[in-house]
């Protein structure tokens, strides 16, 4: 594996998003993981609709939460294919679903994998190098106050409550750390993205992975 | 500052700025003690920023909703064989 491995860099990761008051992170790492996915396999990088799965994943609570592989599942299951960001843009409120026919275009999952790899950070370095960004949920109470640098405390494993997608990870320098993209704009951390220190599950980063493959 | 970086406009009785600033207040205390771990290299660092006037019960709140569920050990190609 390399020391250093960025997806950012091979430019199959969307821009930082911002959920705003709406408690979707769950649909907003779903949703990046399935866009550089498809971007890992070839195709243009495309924004998809993070609307659609607010309003459309019934596993899910819309604002009020939602679980990332309850959302993958249903994507898979109900075989529904993600649209462009612009047709079905966010608003930051769950509202009516809007169908699409089968013949429109958008982007379909056709598998993915939930996997705890805690204890295995080395393997899931793997498993990101050779999929694509992954959807992790983290505890991320502590993150109410991060401004930036490498999480290496007071970083709970216990409480699982916060989405996101990990894009690389750094080996080279005194601390390892993941390269983590969040929903909250680029305002928040490291222009939108956090640090979190490799091996020991800082934050819980290495307990409910998924891989996504469109 | 933080009202005008953050475009932060309170209702006109002043209770609601009084609570912001109780948070505000709150989220100082909380930045003092996160930063006193932050001694080694490259460390995270804490301070003020867009969520500093929510309490947190508002920001696990509006924030803190995904839930993860129980996933199986990974057993890849490091275990296989």
């Amino acid at each position: 594996l390399p020391t250093r491995f960025d997806w950012r860099d091979k430019a199959v990761v969307a821009p930082v998003q911002d959920q705003l008051a709406c408690g979707s992170c769950w649909a907003f790492s779903v949703v990046g993981a399935v866009q550089s996915a498809r971007a890992v396999g070839g195709s243009p990088l495309q924004q998809l609709s993070v609307q659609q799965l607010l309003d459309c994943s019934f596993t899910n609570n819309g604002c009020g939460g939602g679980s990332p592989t309850a959302a993958l599942s249903w994507l898979q299951q109900t075989r529904e294919k993600l649209v462009a960001a612009a047709e079905y843009p966010y608003q930051a409120e769950a509202r009516i679903c809007r169908f699409f026919s089968q013949t429109h275009r958008g982007v379909e999952v056709k598998n993915f994998t939930v996997h705890s790899f805690r204890g295995q950070e080395a393997a899931m370095m793997a498993q990101l190098v050779e999929h694509g960004p992954l959807v992790v949920v983290v505890d991320a109470v502590s993150w109410q106050d991060y401004l930036g640098g490498i999480i290496q405390h007071h970083c709970s494993s216990q409480w699982p409550n916060h989405a996101v997608l990990v894009v690389g990870y750094d080996t080279s320098g005194e601390v390892p750390y993941w390269i983590v993209q969040n929903s909250w704009g680029t305002s928040w951390g490291n222009e939108g993205y956090v640090y979190i220190k490799m091996g020991g599950d800082i934050c819980g980063i290495a307990d409910c992975v998924a891989a996504v493959s469109v | 500052t933080f009202r005008k970086t953050f475009h932060r406009l309170y209702g006109g009785s002043g209770d609601e700025f009084t609570r912001r600033l109780v948070h505000f207040q709150e989220a100082a205390v909380r930045h003092t003690h996160l930063n006193s771990f932050s001694t080694e290299p490259q460390s995270a660092t804490y301070g003020f920023n867009q969520f500093s006037d929510l309490s947190q019960e508002e920001f696990r709140g509006i924030y803190l909703q995904a839930t993860g569920g129980t996933a199986p050990p990974f057993s890849g190609p490091l275990t296989e064989g």
